[in-house]
């Protein structure tokens, strides 16, 4: 019953220019941090697992790359499920995000622990030999992220006060 | 801005480029950014309130003034090109913004102290209105080749900065005193997220009034890039999940700021949306903006329950999908039983009794209107008894006041007056007692009755349009109102007003999902409950189509 | 009459919540989670 209503002058003007903004789309990038780090390292297991998450800028990678985000890649279980040396991968280029988060969770269901003193990831590999209330001594895996493959370490001391 | 010396662009730009270059070559910007603030200020920037204001409106157009040169310079729309000219703004845009959010969190002395908090507060508040009057400018100067991207960037990074709590630039304060000196803080390697942390309501609120700045009535070229900026997930965290979340039972502070900036943008899309066809562009905001109401439905229905009043006098009244998704909000916490239950018993259930939220908040509409003593007396006493025949006077406006549009009544005080006199009738009646027989008989439901026989079409259209708000969750006032409109059914003397409830209820019905509860177990009661001899209606056979509607809905319910 | 929003690709099943992973009113994919920030602990920060 109220019918249309004539647009005043001043909706023209405004829809007018709404007419031409909308001709300079937003693009998600245009409120997403931009992660350099990221972007410059496509290793093959990164561009198979996430190649959808390349931004800002998108790696060429072999059509037969799965084009679509895998279904539920967002999930604690789907990280669960991924090898270690992916998930190291996304653990040190993508940091700060959620992935980074659910990567160092997926981390320590594998029984690996974060060292903050030294920055690195490491795992029991065997019993300790001394064990004192202030640290114990035994032998680890680390990850090397320079070399980007584990490491086994003699007596390495594991300070506890450091164990977060 | 003829006053600007060009000295002073030179220096700006200078201090401007420094300041990039250093952002993307240094690793912890922290040893270099008091360095950084010793030149600025031998350069004579931080001198005076006037120099400062100068520097920033400067620095945000040379930003922007980039900004546009590498769009016009893009070769192609792909994804790609988009995506690395983006990039390229953005070294710029991003440095610039990182610069304003150290000069922020730098500023002020006394640690801790509420001056200091001031300090930060005001000099944001400062660049915020900087750049957002650029952004007006810009819009007069460019007209339709204005571009959102460079503002939206800076505001959106800066928000994101300075409202995640967190220190991500890894700043650690040192060599306090030239800190001190300059009047920046400078104590222990914490203070400056401490201070920051007790202002980050004035923080969001200072952003919520640049956006008001912005709204879409006022920047329409910055629309878009306004609804990305207000349904962004760090916008909404900070909005609507904030520390006094609805979880522990106190409103969250950032909900009316947040309802004021969703009711700007409706109100600006309200004209063009009470015409059926939509223009491109006002059909793809309107359409991001069911998205955004949407996530709010998901999400925070408890926000949509609060201000669902204030929405629905902003909603025009043909957007029924849009008001039916702001309807059909619930608490979370509730459990709504199938409306379409055979022999369901609405007032056997526990929320009946219960007010909705927000009502309390909404009478401002009525608050000073010249009837509301009379109204008061004649709720009270049915006196005086002229009141009635007054009454749809009061409602009206005069035609001039909204040149082309043909609305002669005063929407927001419909809903208003039905709200309050429907509030009035369920504390009158004890909500547990709401039945169509405890809500005959009483001034309220005079007022309501003369209402539905004394306006016109239209107005009688708006006025049952306000009782069909109500409809909602299981509360006192859908259990009031849905049988309120019942027993206007009911009573009514001429089909006319019994086939307009029929058909403002229909067209909210036969709509897209989703449907308010209140709105379903109404309909039901009225096409299977015998005393209202539905079926017995010329207009339900009014056309093929419409019958056939009712007897599928009278199958899924019978 | 109006749309079907459930084409407006918001999984409007989700137990969990939309906002946080919400691309923006005109982008369709939901963000991942490399494209979420999230305040993981400061140690994490190496690079």
């Amino acid at each position: 019953p109220l019918g249309p209503i004539q647009l005043p002058k001043s909706c023209l003007y405004q829809l007018h220019m709404l007419e031409a903004a909308s001709r300079h789309s937003v693009h998600p990038i245009d409120s997403q941090r931009l992660r350099y780090k990221c972007c410059y390292v496509s290793a093959e297991t990164y561009a198979i697992v996430f190649r959808p998450y390349l931004s800002p800028n998108v790696c060429p990678v072999p059509s037969y790359y799965p084009q679509q985000a895998l279904p539920h890649c967002d999930s604690v279980e789907f990280f669960h499920r991924l090898s270690t040396e992916t998930l190291f991968f996304v653990f040190y280029f993508m940091e700060g995000t959620k992935a980074q988060y659910l990567a160092a969770k997926a981390l320590k269901k594998q029984s690996w622990r974060f060292h903050t003193k030294y920055m690195m990831w490491f795992q029991r590999h065997e019993e300790p030999k001394t064990i004192t209330d202030e640290y114990e001594q035994g032998t680890y895996i680390y990850f090397d992220y320079e070399k980007w493959g584990q490491r086994k370490k003699e007596h390495f001391t594991f300070e506890y006060r450091y164990l977060e | 801005y003829d006053s600007d010396p060009p000295e002073f662009l030179e220096k700006t730009e200078r201090l401007l480029r420094e300041w990039i270059n250093l952002y993307h070559s240094t690793a912890n910007l922290n040893k270099v950014f008091h360095i950084y603030v010793q030149s600025m200020n031998n350069q004579g920037i931080l001198k005076t309130d006037d120099s400062i204001t100068r520097f920033f409106r400067m620095s945000t157009e040379i930003c922007v003034e980039l900004t546009y040169r590498f769009l016009s310079a893009q070769q192609n729309q792909s994804n790609q090109a988009v995506v690395e000219v983006r990039a390229k703004c953005f070294n710029t845009l991003d440095a610039f913004a990182h610069l304003i959010v150290m000069l922020v969190k730098y500023s002020g002395t006394n640690a801790g102290t509420a001056s200091e908090s001031n300090a930060k507060l005001n000099l944001l508040k400062k660049v915020l209105g900087i750049i957002a009057s650029v952004v007006c400018q810009d819009q007069e100067i460019r007209n339709e080749q204005f571009q959102h991207l460079a503002y939206y960037r800076i505001l959106i990074i800066l928000f994101m900065e300075l409202t995640l709590g967190t220190n991500n630039l890894g700043i650690s304060t040192s060599s306090q005193s030239i800190q001190h000196q300059l009047g920046f803080g400078a104590v222990g390697s914490n203070h400056l997220d401490p201070s920051f942390e007790n202002i980050q309501l004035q923080v969001l609120n200072a952003f919520c009034q640049t956006l008001l700045i912005l709204k879409p009535s006022k920047v329409p070229s910055f629309a878009f890039a306004w609804l990305d900026f207000i349904s962004h997930r760090t916008f909404m965290e900070k909005c609507l999940n904030g520390p006094n979340s609805i979880n522990a039972g106190v409103l969250t502070k950032g909900w009316p700021l947040y309802a004021q900036l969703l009711i700007e943008l409706i109100k600006f899309e309200s004209p063009f949306l009470r015409n059926v066809e939509l223009p491109n562009s006002v059909d793809l905001l309107y359409k991001g903006t069911l998205k955004v109401l949407l996530i709010l439905l998901h999400d925070f229905p408890e926000f949509l329950c609060e201000y669902c009043y204030e929405l629905c006098d902003a909603i025009p009244c043909n957007a029924i999908q849009m008001r039916n998704l702001v309807l059909s909000a619930f608490p979370r916490n509730m459990r709504l039983p199938d409306p379409f239950t055979p022999n369901l018993k609405i007032d056997s259930l526990q929320e009946i009794t219960q007010p909705p939220k927000g009502s309390t908040t909404t009478l401002a509409a009525l608050a000073n209107v010249s009837f509301k003593k009379d109204l008061e007396s004649y709720l009270r006493t049915r006196s005086p008894v002229t009141f009635l025949s007054e009454l749809r006077g009061y409602l009206q406006i005069s035609a001039q006041s909204q040149p082309g549009d043909s609305t002669l009544y005063n929407i927001p005080l419909i809903n208003a007056l039905v709200l309050y006199v429907g509030q009035m009738a369920i504390q009158a009646i004890n909500p547990k007692n709401i039945s169509m027989s405890s809500i005959a008989h009483s001034s309220h439901m005079d007022i309501f009755q003369n209402l539905a026989v004394d306006l016109d079409t239209q107005g009688r259209y708006l006025f049952l349009n306000a009782i069909a708000n109500q409809l909602r969750y299981p509360n006192s006032h859908t259990h009031y109102f849905s049988c309120a409109l019942l027993y206007l059914f009911a009573e009514s003397n001429t089909e006319a007003i019994q086939e307009q409830i029929t058909r403002v209820l229909l067209e909210r019905l036969i709509v897209n999902r989703p449907h308010p509860w209140g709105l379903l177990v109404t309909f039901i009661e009225l096409i299977k409950n015998p005393s209202f001899k539905f079926w017995n209606h010329e207009f339900v056979r009014c056309a093929p189509e419409i019958e056939k509607l009712f007897e599928s809905v009278a199958r899924s319910c019978m | 009459l109006g749309t079907d929003l459930t084409t407006l690709k918001l999984d409007l099943n989700s137990q969990e919540n939309l906002y946080s992973t919400f691309p923006g009113p005109w982008s369709d994919q939901p963000l991942k989670p490399h494209e979420i920030d999230y305040p993981v602990p400061q140690e994490y920060l190496i690079n």
